[in-house]
Parts: structure tokens; C-alpha cells; sequence
């Protein structure tokens, strides 16, 4: 099973690599491994947005950090695909060119992968083959309705 | 195994027998704030087993019954039940011949919870075995919340390989 | 001191109840004091908005939350105005009616206090007096200049 | 006392001495991800005297200098400054006559902070002394960093008394 695990590290580290450089349009980033033991070590994340030499996670953006989570979350995904995702807004910190790119991949992601997730963002609507709008017209009571793109911009400003 | 319903009764401000059928493999829930898009979120993290209550952004867990609102009063019962499509048998073994499985969850104020798989009472666990290895369990990586994505690179060390085990 | 710290809670209460109701277009919400002795009980935030019953703060939505919030730095504000406030996305969680009533709000408050605030949303940057445009032309290297509206929308899709 | 200038140099992303002009009571920071916004926010934060390098998103405070890009070496030194309007003459008293007060910290790698005011070195509570009580300092309620707006309303009720004292 320890042979089990290294393949895995190796394969999900290939695809975070991967996954990372179409996110960010270049850039490099990889799984370490924080000791000799892989059974008991921990594992560490390193990422360089282009162009970039930061020495730790934190530093980097909100945006960026967003980014580099999706990266990890679907390099699992691409080995072993959950049956279905949910994310809650996690688009909500990206620019208008890293939405694109998300939901491009979260478009290639789903052929293997059923995807739920809340948007306030347009793009992230646009690429939905189904919207479920959630209301309250009566307070405190949620109901839920089938709605096309053009309603939904009717529904945000209606309140 | 494809997620193709979702029902809630009672679970926070879905005080009414809710039925969402998911068409598609890209689900987009869409509405104003504070109208219950998190709410359904949180209901199948819910019914998946999730044991915190903090995790519900409540204090304990009989707070995801309805407690009530102007013209509502409180109740005393929850449920939350998932339909799967299992027609290419790919479910674990002792559920595999089934066509479609519902994995369902009820919470009686004061009493607690209990899980069925298929109508029949199951332990939580019996439920997280469905689920094992794909990130749909605990801790896992599948389920994203509101302002949580940065915790996955942020996370210690052993966090992060309990993702890797997870996968494997 | 204690007879000060009364009367700043009681105008602080007064101001956030106020607030509330305007950026929530009704419901309630206020302060309240944990225990009977103020120089040293804690303060808690009641907050419901209109139509609901909710008795708790955690089980707010997100844009609820920064609503509640903001209602109550700008309730310190009112009373103490500070010479200026830095806001980073603030409003990201907000949808589109109560991005309006926010920076509406912002508008008003600027009378008394300078506000320095980082957004992605068009409706807070319509709103700004002067828009400073942050680029990395060269990869790793901030640089400033100074930006229209319409340069803005260019400039985020050119990455 | 309005704020008029910011000047960074060495500081996170802002390798270059940069001056930000402010002309007006709302202005807006834009740009894409990445690219220095809520390092201009810290820069203020920094500045006013924050002691903690967790709240600068570093593991200790020499990482808030320059260190390196893909062209450009580390450096070994960085510096804020924070130029006010006091033509109305409201600044504590032994400043209250300055028509400009300038606030900066410098800071060299392995040999911490100086502060000055109006180029005066002076000791970091001298520069929170300035702020007293206008919500600026420390954990005070007029910095919002990015995800933070509702730790505000979620915070421990002996912080929410302290957020009143400020403003008493
Ligand atoms: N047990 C409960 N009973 C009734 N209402 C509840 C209960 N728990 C939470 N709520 C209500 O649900 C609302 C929050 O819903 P939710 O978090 O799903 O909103 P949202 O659609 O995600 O909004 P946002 O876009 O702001 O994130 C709150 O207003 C809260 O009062
Ligand atoms: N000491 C440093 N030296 C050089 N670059 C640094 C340093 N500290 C942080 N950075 C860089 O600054 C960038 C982050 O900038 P910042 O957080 O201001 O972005 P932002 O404009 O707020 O983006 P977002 O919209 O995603 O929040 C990171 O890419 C990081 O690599
Ligand atoms: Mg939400
Ligand atoms: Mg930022």
C-alpha cells in the first residue's frame, strides 16, 4: 500500500502541475513531500503564478490562491473521480480571464464528474446545462424554480 | 453513481417538501442573498454524514430544523434525501443491483438523527462506506463551501495527505 | 467613564439599528449586552433580516453577514468618524440590489471619512471619484496608474 | 486629517518607489488577480504600526520586503509612507501645527522596523498614539481585509466591547 500511495503522490502531482500551468497560463507549481516516510509524512504545496518567485502559499492572492485550490481539487478529481462536486461560490475572487479559464476546465471536468455550484457570476451561469433559481418570495421560505439565463438577471435585482 | 434528485422538507428555510431534479452534468444555483443556495449546499454535506454542527454554521444540530418565520412556525423534524442513478451498477457491493439509491437523513428535535439507504435504517457509517474514496466523505475535497476554497492549499501537512489517502 | 461608554453603546445601537433597516430595507438588528456591569461585559449582534426569524448570527447567508457587518462599522463611523477606511472586496458576496444599497451607503459616509477600497464590481467602481489601476506588466512588479471606467473593463481581459 | 499620499518602496510586490496620489473620497483600487491590490492595503496596514506577520499573510516580517521576480534580484530593504492633509490643524497636539504630517516605517532585512513622523524617528506607539480612537489602529474596524468583513460580527463579544472603547 505504501507503493499505492507514492503512485498516487506522482500522479496527482503530475496533474496539479498540469492542471496549475492551464489556470494560470504558465507558471509551475508541485506537491512536496515534507519528509522520507511517505506512510506518515506530510505533504506541503508550492506554486509560482508566472513570472513569479514566491516563497510561500499565503502570499499569494486571494484570487490566485482560488486558482491554485481548483488546480489540486480536480489533479484528485483526474485520478479518481468524486461522482459528483459542489462548490459554493468559489469563483466569486476571479477576474474575468481566470473565470473563463475555471469554467473551461470545469467543463472539461464534468464529462467524468457531475458539478452543483452557486454563482452569482455570469460566466459561471452561461456555462450551466441547467439553472435552479432559489427564492423567497415568502420571507423566510425558500422554494426553488427552473430558470433560464435572462430571468436570472430580472431575479438578482427584483429584491 | 449520478446525483438525479435532491429533496429536502423542514432543513432551515426549506420549510416545504422541496424536489430539485439535477439535469446535467453542470448545475448552476443561482438566486438573491439569504434565499437558500447554501442552505442546499449544506444539506447534502448534511445528509452525507456531516457530524459538526459548526460545519452548518450552527450551534448544535437541531438548528437545521426550521425555526420558524413571520408567518411560520418552528417544526420539529428535518429530512434530506438523495436519489442516485446506479444503473451501471458501479455502486458498493451490497447495493450494487439496485437501479437507484436514496440515501436519506432525518433529525428529530431532541432525538436526533437517523440514516436509510434505499428505506432502510442504516448506521452513519454504512452511509460514509457509500462514499468512501471519492471525496464526498468527512473532510473531503468534493464539497467546496462559501470562503473555504483557500483552505485546501492552506491546510497542515496531514491534512493534505488525508486528501492523497482519500484519492488512492 | 462608564457613563461615556453608556452612551456610546446606546448611539452606537442606535446608529447600527438604523443602518441595518436601510441596508436590508427593513428588519431589525441590534446591539446587546451580555452581562448587567459594561466596563467589562461583552457585546453581542442581534441581527434578523426583514421576514425572518433566525436566532443566530452564524446562520446568516454570506451577503447577509457582510451587510450585518458593514452596518456596524459604518454605525462606529457615524459617531466617530475615522479619518479614512480600507475595504478589500467587501462586497464580492453581495448581489446586485445590495451592492446598491452599499455603495450608496459608502457615498453618504464619505461626507466624513475617505474611502480606500479594492472591488471587482462595476457598481462600486462607478461610484469612485478617482479609480487607480494596478498592473504587473512586467511579471512579479506592481506598477499604479491612474484609470477611466472604460480602461478597466479592457484591462482585466487583457490578462 | 485626510490622507492625500501613499508611498511604497520594496514593499511586497512594489519593488519600485511608487507614489499613489489620492484626489477624492472614493477611490476605487481595480485590477486583475494578483497584481498588487491588497498589498497596497497592507502597505496602510503595515504602516500604521501591525506587528503581526500572519496579518501581512508572511511567516515573519523581513517577507514583506521585495524577494525576487523572475527578473529582478531580492532586496534588502523596504518602506511606507503615509502623507496627510492637516491643514485644519485636527492632529494631536504636538503635531497639530504640521499643514502636512508624513507617517513612514522602514524596514531592513534581519534588522527590523524604524518609525518616523515627519522624518522624526519616533517609537511605533507614537505612531499609534496619532490614531487613537479613530478605529485605525490595531485591530481596529476601519481596515477590512479581503474575506475578513465578517469576522466583525462573528467576533468574541470582549472584541466587540473593545471596537466600542475605540469609538468612545
Ligand atoms: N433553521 C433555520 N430555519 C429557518 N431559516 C434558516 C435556518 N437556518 C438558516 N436559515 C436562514 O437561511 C438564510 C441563509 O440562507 P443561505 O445561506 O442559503 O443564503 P444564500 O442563498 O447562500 O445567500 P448568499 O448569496 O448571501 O450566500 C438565512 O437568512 C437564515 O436566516
Ligand atoms: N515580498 C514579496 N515580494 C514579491 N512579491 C510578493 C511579495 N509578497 C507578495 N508578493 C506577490 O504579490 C502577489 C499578491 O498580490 P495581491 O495579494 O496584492 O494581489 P491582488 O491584486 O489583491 O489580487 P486578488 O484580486 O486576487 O486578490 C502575489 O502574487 C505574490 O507573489
Ligand atoms: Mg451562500
Ligand atoms: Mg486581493
Amino acid at each position: 500500500t505504501r507503493d499505492r500511495l507514492i503512485a498516487t503522490f506522482n500522479e496527482v502531482n503530475k496533474n496539479f502541475t498540469e492542471f496549475f500551468k492551464i489556470l494560470f497560463n504558465g507558471g509551475q507549481a508541485q506537491l512536496e513531500l515534507l519528509g522520507q516516510e511517505i506512510l506518515d509524512t506530510g505533504i506541503q504545496v508550492t506554486a509560482q503564478p508566472p513570472g513569479k518567485k514566491n516563497t510561500t502559499i499565503s502570499q499569494l492572492s486571494g484570487g490566485e490562491k482560488a486558482l491554485t485550490a481548483t488546480a489540486l481539487v480536480f489533479a484528485l478529481f483526474k485520478l479518481n473521480p468524486a461522482p459528483f462536486c459542489l462548490m459554493d461560490e468559489v469563483d466569486s475572487p476571479l477576474d474575468d480571464s481566470n473565470t473563463l479559464r475555471f469554467t473551461n476546465m470545469v467543463t472539461e471536468m464534468s464529462k467524468n464528474t457531475q458539478f452543483l455550484y452557486v454563482s452569482h457570476n455570469k460566466l459561471a451561469m452561461e456555462m450551466a446545462q441547467q439553472l435552479i433559481g432559489v427564492t423567497m418570495q415568502e420571507s423566510g421560505v425558500s422554494r426553488i424554480v427552473e430558470v433560464s439565463l435572462e430571468e436570472v438577471e430580472k431575479m438578482e435585482l427584483a429584491n | 453513481m449520478r446525483l438525479i434528485q435532491l429533496k429536502l422538507a423542514g432543513f432551515k428555510s426549506f420549510v416545504d417538501p422541496t424536489t430539485i431534479q439535477l439535469q446535467g452534468q453542470r448545475v448552476g444555483i443561482v438566486g438573491p442573498n439569504g434565499c437558500g443556495k447554501s442552505n442546499i449546499m449544506e444539506a447534502v454535506k448534511w445528509v452525507l454524514g456531516e457530524s459538526s454542527a459548526k460545519e452548518m454554521r450552527s450551534e448544535n444540530m437541531d438548528s437545521v430544523i426550521f425555526n420558524g418565520s413571520e408567518n411560520r412556525k418552528p417544526i420539529s423534524r428535518a429530512s434530506v434525501e438523495l436519489i442516485f442513478d446506479n444503473s451501471l451498477g458501479k455502486a458498493p457491493t451490497e447495493w450494487s443491483q439496485y437501479a437507484e439509491i436514496s440515501v436519506k437523513r432525518v433529525i428529530e428535535r431532541e432525538k436526533g438523527s437517523t440514516y436509510y439507504i434505499n428505506n432502510l435504517a442504516v448506521r452513519r457509517k454504512d452511509v460514509a462506506d457509500l462514499f468512501l474514496g471519492t471525496g464526498l466523505g468527512g473532510r473531503g475535497y468534493a464539497i467546496i463551501g462559501q470562503n473555504t476554497i483557500s483552505q485546501i492549499i492552506e491546510a497542515k501537512p496531514e491534512e493534505l495527505r488525508n486528501y492523497l489517502e482519500e484519492a488512492a
